[in-house]
C-alpha cells in the first residue's frame, strides 16, 4: 500500500491512498484503502490523514476518521491522536501504519515494526526512512 | 499563506531489517524519493494539495517496488485487483475505486471521479468503473504489467504455507498486508 497526505499553499488538505491488498486475498476482498474513514480522511482545518497494514483492522478502528475525531473533539494533537489510534489497532491484533498531517504542517508517521516513509517541505529536501 | 508540506508511505512492516539487502534498500529510499520529488513538483509550484498527494501516489504506482499498480501483490488465484481513494479536506469530497484490473494508475481514477462526480458517485467498482477511466483517456494495461517476479515468489510461498493445516488461515505470515 503506498499513500500520501499535503497542506498546500492555500491551507488546504488531501490525502490519497493505493494499493494492491494483500498477498493471496480472495479476489472479491475490499480492504480499508477505498473506504473513507478508515485507510484515507481529510477536512481541513484539522487533519489528512493514510493508512497501511492490516485492513480489517484499520476498518473496525475506522482509523483515518478516529484520528480526526480526538483531534476535533479532544483537542489531541495529530501526534497523540494518531499514536493513540494506531495501539488501538494493536491492541486488536494488527499491525501497521498511519501518515496523518495536520493544518499547521505538523505531521506524525506511527508504525507497528517499520514503514516505508518520507516527507518533503519548503527547502524541498525529501526525507525518507524505512525503520 | 500556509507553508506547504507533502509526507508519504510506501507500506509498513513488510521485510523484516535484517533481510533487507542494502541494494534493496537503497532503492526504495530512491523510490521514495522519487515520490516525494513527484509530488513537490506540484505542491511547490503552487499546484493544490490534491493534485500533489496524486502525482505522489501515482510515482509509487508506476514503480515495482510498491505494492500499488505496477507491482501489486497477487491473489489466491493469480491475478491482481487494486484499489485506490482521494479526500480533498477543502471540500471533504472524495473519489474511490475498487476491483480494478486494468487501470494503469488506480489513483488517477480516484481523481477524475472526485472531480466529475463526488457527490453522485463516489465510490465505483470493477468493469465499470473502469470504463468510466478509459471514457476519460486513462491508460489501461494488461494485467502482466502489473505483474512481477517478486510477487509472485510471494503468491507461490502464501499459496504453500496455505496448504499447511497448523496456519492455513494466518496469512499474517505471508509478505505485505495492504
Amino acid at each position: 500500500t503506498v499513500g500520501a497526505v499535503a497542506l498546500d499553499v492555500q491551507g488546504n488538505l488531501a490525502a490519497a491512498t493505493s494499493t494492491g491488498g494483500k498477498t493471496n486475498k480472495m479476489s472479491s476482498r475490499l480492504g480499508d484503502t477505498p473506504l473513507i474513514g478508515c485507510g484515507t480522511y481529510a477536512e481541513n482545518g484539522l487533519v489528512a490523514c493514510s493508512g497501511t497494514g492490516d485492513g480489517e483492522f484499520f476498518i473496525r478502528s475506522v482509523a483515518s476518521y478516529d484520528i480526526a475525531a480526538q483531534m476535533k473533539y479532544g483537542g489531541k494533537s495529530v501526534q497523540d491522536a494518531s499514536k493513540f489510534t494506531l495501539k488501538s489497532i494493536e491492541d486488536l491484533g494488527g499491525s501497521g501504519g498511519l501518515i496523518a498531517l495536520d493544518s499547521e504542517g505538523r505531521f506524525a508517521m506511527p508504525n507497528s515494526g517499520g514503514m516505508f516513509r518520507g516527507w518533503i517541505g519548503q527547502d524541498g529536501v525529501p526525507h525518507t526512512a524505512i525503520f | 499563506m500556509a507553508k506547504p508540506i507533502l509526507v508519504i508511505h510506501g507500506g509498513a512492516g513488510i521485510i523484516p531489517r535484517e533481510s533487507l539487502t542494502p541494494e534493496m534498500r537503497q532503492k526504495f529510499l530512491e523510490g521514495l524519493e522519487n515520490a516525494l520529488k513527484a509530488g513537490w513538483n506540484k505542491l511547490g509550484t503552487g499546484c493544490s494539495a490534491t493534485d500533489s498527494v496524486a502525482a505522489a501516489v501515482a510515482c509509487m504506482e508506476d514503480s515495482p517496488l510498491f505494492n500499488a499498480g505496477c507491482g501489486s501483490v497477487f491473489t489466491r488465484a493469480g491475478s491482481i485487483r487494486m484499489e485506490a481513494s482521494i479526500m480533498d479536506g477543502a471540500t471533504r469530497q472524495f473519489g474511490a475505486a475498487t476491483q480494478l484490473k486494468s487501470t494503469k494508475n488506480p489513483i488517477q481514477l480516484a481523481q477524475l471521479i472526485l472531480e466529475k462526480q463526488p457527490n453522485t458517485h463516489g465510490f465505483l467498482c470493477g468493469e465499470e468503473a473502469e470504463e468510466f477511466g478509459a471514457l476519460h483517456n486513462l491508460p489501461q494495461e494488461p494485467q502482466e504489467y502489473f505483474k512481477t517476479e517478486r510477487r509472485w515468489k510471494q503468491h507461490l510461498e502464501g499459496l504453500e504455507l496455505d496448504k499447511r493445516p497448523q496456519v492455513s488461515e494466518d496469512f499474517s505470515v505471508v509478505g505485505p498486508k495492504g
